[in-house]
């Protein structure tokens, strides 16, 4: 089934969020599988730092939170 | 707490700071304020002194801007990205920049500049993101009022500066429980459509059936309302709203909304103005009675009636046998009590009347 456009905007700036939070690399468009394995293990990551349900998907639990007003510095310090 | 890769730092105790520029938002003396404030909290537990710079380059440049501001790492309009520092260094190290389409204020309102600024100064000063949820170094903005650095902060910043040598004594937010603790306790359990609510200090957990782990949250950023110690609490399912006990005072809530004409002192019900505060409340679906539990003896409350049933107080000692004389939270699920007293959970059968098991607190958090 193919995502609605409501879907494919919470990933598109679940993405950004990632890129901007995560150090999630920009630019893997093409290579589908290692931008998917990658877009995966960093939703992880946030989810392990805000000590949510670690599921490696874009729930409704981690798009909240996403989209809470924070701070612009990365919460991957690296 | 986190520190940034290297333990950056400022290798000198005496940190210079600038104030390039001021958001209209508030006046001039309110910014100075919220950045002098912001820059005290964590003078007050290190040996760190700030010095107010009115020309040329200092250590820390604060300043307010829309979009791209001159950093390449741009803002994006009202709400989301709030504000951004970097971590000490030379150059743009130390520099402290706000969102200028954000409002700012010195109150509860969004966004709270004192609050943003005291954060962004602990990144200026080498502290990373936190994830205590009750932390200052936390990177989800909320409101909370008091002392606004909490165990985790102090420990954070003292172990790159040490403690302040001429420190006052200062009471720090306690760090966020922890689920695993062998000695958890609770404050108070309630349902709330569904969900499991455990209240514990400033936070509260969110169970749910099909979450394996629990949600941890600070009271105040889901219910502002009420306070951030909860003694007792309730669901009447049928009224569909949630009663909230501290001290002499309830809160209706209804969902996550406050119900109108609350709160209401807590003699409304029938207590004697003797009791200052409820120990626990759990609500029996299939009598419509509410058990309120006060030191050794409790009430019985009628919803349906709403008055207080006759004969009461009884004793818990000997209503409730096995399970001690005092409880800090109860809740009731298919026919059976569930007690909690310090580390210990008694699941109590209603219509055996006696014990069944014996847990620890903690179990239902899934430790």
């Amino acid at each position: 089934k193919p995502i609605s456009s409501e879907e494919k905007d919470e990933v598109l700036f679940a993405e950004k969020y990632l890129r901007r939070y995560y150090g999630m690399p920009a630019g893997l468009q093409g290579k589908e599988k290692t931008s998917d394995v990658m877009y995966k293990k960093k939703i992880q990551e946030m989810q392990e730092f805000f000590k949510l349900n670690v599921t490696g998907k874009l729930d409704d639990d981690t798009l909240e939170l996403m989209e809470m007003a924070r701070c612009g510095v990365p919460d991957v310090a690296e | 707490y986190n520190h940034f890769p290297n333990d950056l730092k400022w290798k000198t105790t005496e940190v210079t700071f600038r104030i390039l520029n001021y958001t209209p938002d508030l006046s001039k003396a309110d910014v100075d304020r919220a950045v002098r404030n912001g820059l005290n909290v964590w003078s007050s537990v290190t040996p760190l002194k700030f010095k107010k710079l009115y020309e040329g380059n200092a250590d820390i440049m604060i300043s307010f801007g829309a979009r791209e501001h001159g950093d390449f790492n741009p803002f994006d309009g009202p709400e989301g990205l709030l504000a951004h520092a970097y971590p000490p260094g030379n150059g743009i190290g130390g520099d402290t920049h706000f969102d200028e389409d954000e409002t700012w204020t010195k109150d509860f309102n969004a966004f709270n500049l004192f609050l943003v600024a005291a954060h962004e100064f602990g990144h200026a000063l080498g502290m990373a993101h936190s994830s205590d949820p009750g932390s200052l170094m936390y990177p989800v903005y909320s409101y909370r009022k008091g002392y606004p650095l909490s165990e985790d902060d102090i420990k954070g910043i003292q172990s790159l500066y040490g403690e302040n040598p001429n420190h006052r004594r200062i009471k720090p937010k306690p760090d966020a429980p922890s689920k695993c603790d062998p000695e958890l306790s609770f404050d108070a359990v309630t349902e709330l459509r569904g969900e499991t609510i455990i209240f514990k200090d400033r936070f509260y957990w969110r169970l749910h059936l099909q979450m394996p782990e629990p949600e941890q949250t600070l009271i105040k950023s889901t219910w502002p309302e009420i306070p951030n110690k909860v003694d007792a609490a309730y669901e009447n399912p049928e009224k569909d709203v949630v009663i909230i006990f501290s001290g002499i005072k309830m809160w209706a809530l209804n969902g996550y909304n406050l119900v109108d004409g609350y709160p209401k002192y807590i003699h409304k019900l029938g207590l004697p103005k003797t009791v200052r505060k409820i120990d626990a409340a759990v609500n029996i679906r299939d009598t419509g009675k509410t058990l309120l539990f006060v030191e050794e003896e409790y009430w019985s409350y009628d919803e349906r009636t709403g008055t207080m049933d006759s004969e009461y107080p009884r004793s818990i000692k000997e209503d409730f046998p096995g399970i001690g004389d005092e409880v800090d939270a109860a809740a009731y699920h298919f026919g059976y009590l569930y007690f909690y007293h310090e580390h210990i959970q008694f699941e109590y059968s209603y219509n055996s009347r006696k014990v069944m098991r014996i847990m620890r607190a903690n179990s239902i958090l899934n430790c």
